[in-house]
């Protein structure tokens, strides 16, 4: 039970809250129960789902406080899927858990509560490799990680997976790789083709199936603040992420 | 002589480094001394300007370390263009200032030996809105904010102007807002238009002429390590941040 699943890539911008809310969605609906964890100050993840927070607490009171989650966790219009909120006041808790005792536990440590209520559990990442990637990093048993079509992205791939290793040798020996998951590709521009021949070559073991197109549909469902499937269930955003979903059950069966 | 100008946002992938880097190059061709600060433990403006460390110091050594920049600062392919590299090791960077006295004050103390050697000065900054990015709004005389044409990346700028607010009220009184600069807007898409649309009803006074459109030109540049200008000189990608270096010389003229 409760397999927790981080989304992380310090490259900006290359589609992990996009992957962590339509993941998340798209697992609920194959009747799995599901907790989205939004370790991001941004609070992207929390705003993509609709929710607005007024003054509850958020993910800050359980990393940098004693609340349990369990009293944080909310719930979303999707009857399997609940949430962890985030908001700026994230922001300054690098800061704060630089002088904390285990500070890389504390994630791990308040989910450990919650960890048998949800078949999975997703965590969206900021855009850093700083103490709250790492307090997912060393909670999570898997990691995924969105690498979107262009060059900037691909460059930043090889210090992500020696970080990756790095966690995996000290301080989580459970962290696996998920995979490597392709965003935003364009099959009109030969950039994409390029960086797909790439990855394959230099990541070949750790590519997933599953490739996210560039779909103009998955940028506008977080202005109504829902899910790809709820927003438009037609589009080829909704059904990359509906096959993302199968994948990743398969693959759960089979470990 | 030397305005110093900081590409800050700490939403990832908005268009920073993309306008750090062309910005810096479009400005050199008009005759003008460029200095190009790379503050991104990524090195994605090192790298887009086709520079390799090899084992020199980088903008590291001067922030934590107390080399002097000019001992880190480089040439690059241009004339008048000179950067001052950045790479992971920039990654400890954040923990090692938060011990140190005057912590925000490091990037300014070291520009402040070189900064009358230059006509401009550009720092393109990681995606947070940690120590190193408080570091070049206080070193900054001005703000030039990348804002991608998408729903999430409007979400965060209420939050980024109240940050640099409170720079400017408490560690730098001279700080400004040069603008904010729309990238990839796509003029076949509704979002693109709904986004400028919201970013003129709300922020009409400080959005810059200059829209950056869409243009996958941009995006393959950096893998030949050159700017648009010297990668393709007849996109419209290379007329846009040539419309951006004439708009900012105009408004430093103004002031
Ligand atoms: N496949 C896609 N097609 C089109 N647009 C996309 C796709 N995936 C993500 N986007 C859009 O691209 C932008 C960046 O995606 P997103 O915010 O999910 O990335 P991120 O990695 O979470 O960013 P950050 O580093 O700031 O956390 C968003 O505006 C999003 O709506
Ligand atoms: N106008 C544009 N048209 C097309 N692609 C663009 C444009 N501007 C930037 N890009 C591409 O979008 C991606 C994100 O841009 P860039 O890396 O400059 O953003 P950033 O804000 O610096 O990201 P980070 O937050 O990781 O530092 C890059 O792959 C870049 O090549
Ligand atoms: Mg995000
Ligand atoms: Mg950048």
């Amino acid at each position: 039970m409760g397999k927790i699943i981080c989304i992380a890539n310090q490259k900006g911008g290359v589609g992990k809250t996009t992957t962590a809310v339509n993941l998340a969605a798209s697992l609920s609906i194959a009747d799995l129960k599901i907790l989205l964890v939004d370790s991001d100050p941004q609070g992207n993840a929390t705003s993509g789902m609709g929710i607005s927070i007024n003054g509850s607490p958020t993910i800050y009171s359980s990393l940098v406080g004693d609340e349990p989650l369990s009293n944080i966790i909310m719930d979303t219009e999707l009857d399997n899927l609940f949430i962890c909120p985030s908001n700026m006041d994230l922001s300054g808790a690098e800061i704060e858990l630089v002088g904390m005792e285990k500070r890389e536990f504390r994630l791990k440590n308040s989910i450990s509560f919650v960890k048998n209520n949800y078949d999975f559990i997703i965590i969206d990442c900021p855009p850093s490799l700083g103490l709250l990637t790492l307090n997912s990093l060393v909670a999570a048993d898997s990691i995924i990680i969105p690498l979107q079509s262009e060059y900037y992205a691909l460059e930043g791939l090889g210090h992500l997976l020696k970080t990756v290793q790095l966690v995996k040798n000290s301080l989580n020996r459970n962290l696996s790789i998920e995979g490597i998951l392709l965003t935003m590709f364009d099959s009109r521009t030969a950039l994409s083709s390029d960086i797909y021949d790439e990855a394959k070559k230099h990541f070949c073991n750790i590519l997933l199936k599953t490739v996210i197109p560039r779909n103009v549909r998955l940028s506008e469902a977080p202005s109504y603040g829902k899910p790809i499937i709820f927003y438009d269930n037609t589009s080829k955003g909704a059904h990359a992420y509906l096959d993302l979903a199968k994948e990743i059950i398969f693959n759960a069966k089979k470990s």
